[in-house]
């Protein structure tokens, strides 16, 4: 699969 | 303070759950510099702190300012204020305007 887009990070706690 | 001027609140999250039950997205580098709350779980620490939005900017994470810091450093931050058994709270500085400070 192609690199995830960075700008699109999320990240859960 | 002015109508254009960002105000900042200090937020302290108590660890009265097991998670944190928030999401965050952006950091350094990004559309959105500074990390930006997009969830926030039921039944969370933050979601019972009751104080926290959806929206809201993240500043500081106990008192350490994420300007600057890329997404995976912000993140590892606010996980490691609520693994750390120093403190039985973690005091988030938001502000509710998406701008880049």
């Amino acid at each position: 699969s192609p690199p995830k887009d960075y700008e699109d990070e999320v990240t859960f706690f | 303070p002015g109508l254009l001027e960002p105000t900042s609140t200090l937020v302290r999250v108590a660890k009265s759950a097991s998670t944190l039950g928030i999401a965050i997205e952006g950091g350094a580098n990004t559309r959105q510099p500074l990390p930006r709350i997009v969830t926030i779980q039921r039944g969370g620490s933050a979601h019972n702190c009751g104080q926290l939005k959806v929206g809201q900017v993240i500043l500081e994470v106990n008192g350490v300012s994420l300007r600057g810091r890329e997404h995976r450093d912000a993140a590892r931050l606010i996980a490691e204020a609520f693994k750390t058994k120093e403190r039985d709270y973690v005091d988030f500085l938001v502000t509710e305007f998406n701008v880049a400070l």
